[in-house]
């Protein structure tokens, strides 16, 4: 099973042209496996991307240096599936009839 | 399936237990279709929704054709429970039925989905595999044959938006694409998705706004006036290309071209900032705020014949 440690989910939010051109730019950096959960679709719309661990320190340096804003949606997606597994697994009371 | 968890994700095997329980039980409403075989060979099934009749006018809803949006497919085990709770005591409902029927396809991706659980719980794409490249699988929703391989969607097998080699190459598409074909009169479609509080219609592909843009703008704006009279949840409406981005090959550009006047797709709620790993206690108010607009769309099919 793929596992997410480390993983977080970013939210950027472009708030000029310039800005949305850099965040569309990373589309094409397959290099750092970004996920695009919310893609860009203009100024002022967020743009929600899930950052595997090694591709973080990286990706942020590069929003930084060019002052483009964001906050952590998701700290760790690990955290949250392993969440979710667990709830899955505390409700299974119900079982289909043979 | 009273005693079925609402509340909770279930697995493919869970969901489709429960739907042959509800046809069990409900004999006299629905009734379980194979439409087709997924590329690992398990079967697509379509839940079908009718007071008899032979083909009468339809509506299609399908939920979950991007495996990891789990909310989507939850979702649509909530509509088909509450279909058959609500055929005879809901007014809106029951003229609904009494004059079309209802298919509701509640796992479009099977194999995707069981990935999910397995294997990737990210994965968005189908599981087929392709030549000349180590990367599986195409978007299910740039794969219709509509405006197909444009921009908007990616030649890379590697990519999210991987549109496929060919317009319905992938067996999940092409046996939606069939049963549409060979039903005739499918009257409105549905595709839902998760998490941008968005109901599009046509187009995606291209920025000519379709001949119906106006009516299916002021259908958007009711049934999202209904979605939000219940938890206040901010919904944005209008074509796919105005509203979000240019994405060709996608479903409803291909069934508004067929002739689905009332093709429109939903982007489920996400209000608390978690993607596609929404918390299952979201599940059931999701479900009941969509089906509020839903039943929009639906009367109003039914009361403005074409």
């Amino acid at each position: 099973t793929e596992t997410f440690v480390g993983h977080q989910v970013l939210r950027i939010v472009p708030t000029n042209d310039e800005d949305l051109q850099k965040v569309q730019e990373l589309q094409d950096l397959e290099e750092l496996q970004l996920d695009f959960w919310l893609a860009p679709r203009g100024v002022g719309h967020p743009v929600d991307v899930r950052v595997p661990f090694p591709s973080l320190q990286p990706l942020k340096a590069h929003l930084e240096s060019n002052g483009i804003s964001y906050s952590i949606m998701i700290e760790d997606v690990q955290a949250l599936v392993d969440d979710e597994q667990m709830e899955m697994l505390r409700e299974r009371r119900w079982l289909p009839l043979s | 399936t009273n005693t079925f968890n609402y509340a909770t994700y279930h697995s493919l095997d869970e969901i489709y237990a429960f739907m042959d329980l509800l046809v069990a039980e409900n004999s006299h409403l629905v009734s379980k279709i194979e439409i087709g075989r997924s590329t690992e060979n398990r079967p697509i099934y379509v839940l079908k929704f009718s007071k008899g009749g032979t083909n009468r006018p339809a509506i299609w809803i399908d939920t979950g054709i991007h495996s990891r949006e789990w909310v989507t497919q939850a979702s649509g085990v909530w509509f088909a429970k509450k279909i058959v709770q609500d055929h005879e005591n809901d007014e809106g409902l029951a003229s609904v039925l009494d004059k079309m029927d209802i298919f509701l396809e509640i796992v479009t991706n099977p194999d995707g989905f069981a990935f999910t659980q397995t294997k990737n719980r990210m994965w968005r794409k189908t599981r087929s595999k392709h030549s000349n490249s180590i990367c599986v699988g195409v978007d299910p929703n740039r794969n219709w044959d509509a405006g197909f391989g444009g921009s908007g969607a990616s030649g890379n097998p590697c990519s999210e938006t991987y549109h496929g080699p060919y317009a319905n190459s992938e067996p999940e598409v092409k046996a939606i694409v069939d049963f549409v074909k060979s039903h005739g009169n499918i009257k409105a479609f549905i595709s839902i998705h998760s998490y941008s509080q968005l109901l599009l219609y046509p187009y995606g592909y291209t920025t000519t706004p379709v001949p119906d843009q106006k009516e299916l703008h002021e259908i958007s704006k009711k049934a999202v006036a209904a979605l939000s009279s219940l938890y206040g949840t901010k919904y944005k409406y209008g074509s796919i290309i105005t509203t979000i981005y240019k994405a060709s090959g996608g479903t409803i550009d291909w069934t508004y071209e067929q002739g689905i006047k009332y093709s429109f797709t939903f982007e489920l709620r996400d209000t608390g900032r978690y993607g596609f790993l929404l918390p299952a206690k979201e599940i059931v108010p999701t479900a009941q705020e969509t089906w509020l607009a839903l039943m929009v769309i639906m009367q109003y099919t039914v009361e403005h014949p074409y």
